[in-house]
């Protein structure tokens, strides 16, 4: 069985970001914390 | 001479078919360990039609997943329990000690198959800002919807459309009006009550909902994303795994949409070689929105998994048989105004057998 998330969040374009924010984009931004192929158990992060 | 003869065809047979058996599966596990040699060199997979995904449509899966279903129910002696039960868990690496009850207290497999686990067996990641797996298993793909085509990779050569995974296509709000003239989907007739309230909730208020709908995300223009993107996780449970589904944040169900469709196995194989899998595949999808916007959550079926069971809605029934309805039959519900409001981590869904 197989279960497919489809969701919105921030992803702000570069030339958007505020001087401070350039330095760290990812703050702003959704990134992954898993990669493709990896196991993941319920309740972990998939990305913040 | 004769019984001696036929004596001889009986092992005979048998031994052929053990011996034919044994060399596909020695063929299959060369072919996954090629596959796992290619994901180590950092070479995806890549998509290969092949004719067996072919002679798949052919075979009648739901009549065998609901023959599995049916098997996986009988109650087992209580001695035989143990060995069955260690036996999966030996061939699909299940972890037994997990389990929030002792093995034989499981009466049957499919009883086994959706077990609970123990309090505290899977905490919840503690950052506010985080996005949990609603489930065990394993990141297939997982990225970012690009483009206006809004597609999904399902394997690298081949990609499958968001909208007709979660159906969002302008006709699926006609199709539940056009449900109310024609009920095509009930069941029964006793469910056609039951039923219609519900699409005469989902058209009335489905066109309210429209605006924070699947539908609206995808075809609204670049200018109207602001700050925000679309984003995937697919995520694949092995027999084995843990199988009930959970919240992957607080957020609100507006929307639930349950697609009839078929139940071709979803291995690791059948993602490589069937197109449009998840698109064809029996599902249920929820939808709503949480702190970022927009959100969906489907929980595909297959042959050997085709039933899924809402914990909020106990009367939805999937992997039903096929009599009266057609393969593109959607049946869907709207949650009212406010939705569900749902908490993170919190149990939504569990899938079975057959």
């Amino acid at each position: 069985s197989t279960v497919v998330l489809v969701f919105e969040a921030p992803s702000v374009e570069t030339e958007d970001l505020s001087a401070h924010e350039k330095s760290r984009p990812e703050s702003r931004n959704f990134r992954f914390t898993v990669a493709n192929g990896e196991r993941i158990k319920m309740g972990q992060a998939l990305g913040d | 001479r004769h019984s001696e003869g036929s004596n001889l065809y009986l092992p005979g047979a048998t031994v052929a078919t053990l011996m034919m058996l044994g060399a596909l599966h020695i063929r299959r596990m060369y072919e996954e360990k090629q596959v796992d040699e290619a994901r180590r060199q950092g070479r995806e997979p890549e998509f290969v039609a092949d004719w067996k995904a072919t002679f798949l449509q052919m075979l009648p899966l739901r009549f065998i997943s609901r023959t599995w279903g049916s098997l996986t129910s009988v109650e087992l002696p209580v001695w035989l329990r143990p060995h069955v039960y260690n036996g999966w868990a030996r061939a699909f690496n299940a972890n037994l000690d997990e389990a929030s009850l002792p093995i034989e207290e499981y009466v049957s497999l499919r009883d086994f198959f959706t077990r609970t686990l123990k309090e505290g067996a899977r905490p919840l990641d503690p950052s506010t800002t985080c996005l949990l797996s609603p489930v065990d298993g394993v990141v297939l793909q997982c990225g970012q919807v690009t483009g206006t085509g809004t597609m999904i990779e399902q394997v690298k050569g081949f990609s499958y459309s968001v909208s007709s995974l979660l159906g969002a296509n302008p006709h699926v709000s006609s199709s539940s009006s056009s449900l109310l003239e024609d009920g095509q989907t009930t069941q029964n007739p006793d469910e056609s009550e039951a039923t219609s309230r519900n699409q005469i909730e989902s058209a009335t208020e489905a066109d309210s909902l429209r605006a924070s709908s699947s539908q609206h995300i995808l075809t609204r223009s670049p200018s109207e994303t602001g700050n925000k993107g679309l984003f995937y996780c697919v995520l694949y449970l092995g027999p084995g795994d843990y199988h009930r589904i959970h919240s992957p944040s607080d957020w609100d169900v507006f929307y639930r949409r349950h697609f009839y469709g078929r139940l071709y196995p979803v291995n690791e194989r059948a993602v490589r070689t069937i197109k449009n899998l998840y698109v064809l595949n029996e599902r249920v999808v929820l939808e709503g929105r949480w702190s970022q916007g927009f959100m969906a959550m489907a929980a595909v079926g297959a042959t050997n998994v085709g039933s899924i069971e809402l914990k909020f809605e106990p009367e939805l029934k999937t992997n039903i048989p096929k009599v009266g309805l057609s393969l593109a039959t959607i049946n869907s519900r709207s949650y009212g105004q406010n939705g569900l409001n749902v908490k993170a981590g919190e149990e939504v869904a569990v899938f079975n057998l057959g």
